[in-house]
């Protein structure tokens, strides 16, 4: 619980919404 | 007792008292998730952001986003009729929102957008705010402070030369705009706190 942001699902939608350009990044 | 969400980025405060406690999160993280995609576009353009390492750029939105919605969303607060529109656009007033259980952090949402709203800032500058709110390296969990503070005093000399190309006779603006930041951080703790009571619940 020291983490709302993990424990409420906001971090899967960052990663999600950021993965698009992050995989252009590493490529 | 009745379950009540008070929160204006769901869709309705009103909550089906059949449903499950995990439905319940599910429909409202539904809601929310459109803003949250939203504010990672608008960081996706903040020229830098992209520079920034991939643990950085996810730790910024995590600790950020709650922060970027306050102000994105400030104008959803009417301030003088006393009600806030909800995302499924219908409007209520706060005495109806107390009832539901709302408290302390209502009040101080109103009181910071009211502040925001009076400061009469165009789309460009809140825009410019919201990216220096953002870009902020004294979030917990950044592991390249320096390029973080680099990028974030960037945005806030462009924030500054262009609060003072448009008000040339109101040099109070940008100080009174910094301020702002301690006054969301604080919202954003409250909010946390409240996030968490619900879970618990």
């Amino acid at each position: 619980f020291n983490d709302p942001a993990s424990n409420l699902g906001l971090e899967d939608i960052i990663r999600k919404a950021l993965m698009g350009n992050l995989e252009e990044r590493q490529e | 007792s009745r379950m009540y969400l008070v929160c204006p980025m769901n869709t309705s405060p009103q909550v089906d008292p059949h449903k499950s406690g995990q439905d319940v999160w599910e429909e409202f993280s539904h809601s929310f998730t459109p803003a949250v995609r939203e504010v990672v576009e608008f960081a996706k353009k903040i020229p830098g952001f992209r520079e920034l390492s991939q643990h950085d750029q996810v730790s910024l939105l995590k600790a950020g986003t709650f922060e970027v919605l306050v102000v994105r969303f400030a104008s959803l607060f009417h301030v003088k009729e006393r009600s806030v529109t909800f995302l499924g656009g219908q409007k209520y007033s706060v005495d109806a929102l107390r009832t539901m259980g709302s408290g302390d952090l209502l009040s101080s949402m109103f009181d910071f957008c009211e502040k925001l709203m009076n400061l009469g800032l165009s789309e460009e500058e809140m825009s410019l705010f919201m990216a220096v709110v953002l870009v902020s390296a004294d979030r917990s969990g950044i592991e390249n402070v320096n390029s973080v503070e680099a990028l974030q005093e960037t945005l806030i000399r462009a924030l500054r030369s262009l609060i003072t190309r448009n008000h040339p006779n109101e040099s109070a603006i940008f100080t009174k705009l910094l301020l702002k930041l301690p006054d969301l951080r604080s919202l954003n703790n409250m909010h946390s706190e409240q996030l968490l009571a619900f879970k618990v619940h």
